[in-house]
């Protein structure tokens, strides 16, 4: 599903340069869970924006089905942003003016849903994370760990085939964080959909069958492990 | 040095109300450190946004220094937000325009140091935290957990009586993690700032030396633990 190849992403701030990725290699197959550790500065949402195809290598290549991002026009970049890439990013992003139903259906609406349909997904969307009693609330009327959830309902309400979590229970209980995992790796399981995890939590890392560690921008491992 | 008696917080958006805070009643002497742990929306950041001034009782009251809050002018507590308090928020709040550095002198320039001053003591909270050489950076150019520590820094920077830490670690790494908690326990004994933290985490718990345990806006646990 997913390959890259030799990336690397550098950033240019004025006279200082950061070297985010260098020498990244690796691929993954549809329907695998992984899990991504390191530091914190190592380099890992760094390389979740490129899978997202929110950002692009400086070198190096990034290919999704077989094809190369850096060949793909806008349009289906924002195709594969839109609908087949769900993506729970680190500062959750919701919309400040939306409630929770309206951000959870805002990639519905990308994709030209009907009303009905969007608002029943998003409905059933906050009841497997927990806040349907939360639906018409404003993010500002959220807990942090409620703002979390909705971004984790919202990256499942297309259907996706690729889930990119960033940290999905950094701001969550433990129990909370378990039935999200648990939520995740039934989706994987069920519907062969890949997940791909940002986690500083040794216990959240045991739901996937896969470890990836970066340190200072590059693998330091990556092997199969025991699924909890 | 703070006093909590019969404290309530309802929100009404609407037709709806939540009760987010329910007869809480407790006391902290200077010099404590206390973690405050509980399930997703149990009402711990409405509490500490109400410990710092940010927010008021529905019902009940809170005396700092024996005062209540409810009688201070606005400017007097204008006054305790901007400098004997610190907090950390938990959704880190850096001004996305300010570099690192600027972000952690905000809090100096409202009381007036002179920027050498201001400039000399940033940077050295910035090196606590391990980011002197991002200090340069906007928001944007940092890591999740990077933003978080500049966040922890600006907290520590107006030498504050009280330390407000709403999930400190949330987005860190454990060795990062361990880093910042022994960074509070270390200012907390040396110079008995009082140190009051949200988390979820249980060994970050272990810092400090009483666990007060939050479940649907009401206290159902406070007492003494032994510290790591
Ligand atoms: N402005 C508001 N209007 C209505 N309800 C609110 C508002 N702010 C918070 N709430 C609700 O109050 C409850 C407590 O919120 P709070 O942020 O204190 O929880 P928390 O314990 O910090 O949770 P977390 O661990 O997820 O950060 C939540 O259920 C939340 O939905
Ligand atoms: N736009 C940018 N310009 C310059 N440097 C940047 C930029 N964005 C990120 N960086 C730097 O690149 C490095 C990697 O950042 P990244 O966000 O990928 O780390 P991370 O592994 O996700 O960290 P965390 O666990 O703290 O979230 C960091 O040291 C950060 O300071
Ligand atoms: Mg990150
Ligand atoms: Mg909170």
């Amino acid at each position: 599903l997913l390959e890259v190849r030799d990336l690397s992403r550098v950033y240019v701030s004025g006279q200082q340069t950061v070297t985010a990725l260098r020498d990244i290699t690796f691929a993954v197959d549809p329907g695998e869970f992984m899990s991504i550790m390191g530091p914190s500065g190592s380099g890992k949402s760094t390389l979740m924006n490129i899978l997202g195809c929110l950002d692009h290598p400086t070198d190096g290549d990034y290919l999704i089905g077989g094809r190369s991002v850096l060949n793909l026009k806008t349009s289906e970049l924002a195709e594969l942003r839109g609908g087949k890439i769900g993506f729970v990013f680190q500062t959750f992003n919701l919309i400040p003016t939306l409630t929770a139903q309206a951000n959870v259906e805002v990639p519905m609406m990308y994709r030209g849903h009907p009303a009905r349909i969007r608002r029943e997904r998003a409905l059933k969307a906050l009841e497997r994370v927990g806040l349907e009693h939360r639906a018409d609330h404003l993010p500002s009327q959220l807990s942090g760990g409620e703002q979390q959830r909705v971004a984790v309902a919202r990256a499942l309400s297309t259907d996706p085939s690729l889930i990119l979590a960033d940290e999905p229970t950094g701001n969550l209980d433990s129990e909370t964080s378990r039935s999200i995992m648990k939520l995740l790796r039934q989706i994987n399981e069920n519907t062969g959909v890949t997940v791909i995890q940002v986690t500083h939590d040794d216990d959240m890392a045991t739901y996937g069958e896969r470890l990836m560690a970066l340190q200072d921008g590059r693998i330091t491992e990556d092997h199969q492990v025991d699924t909890a």
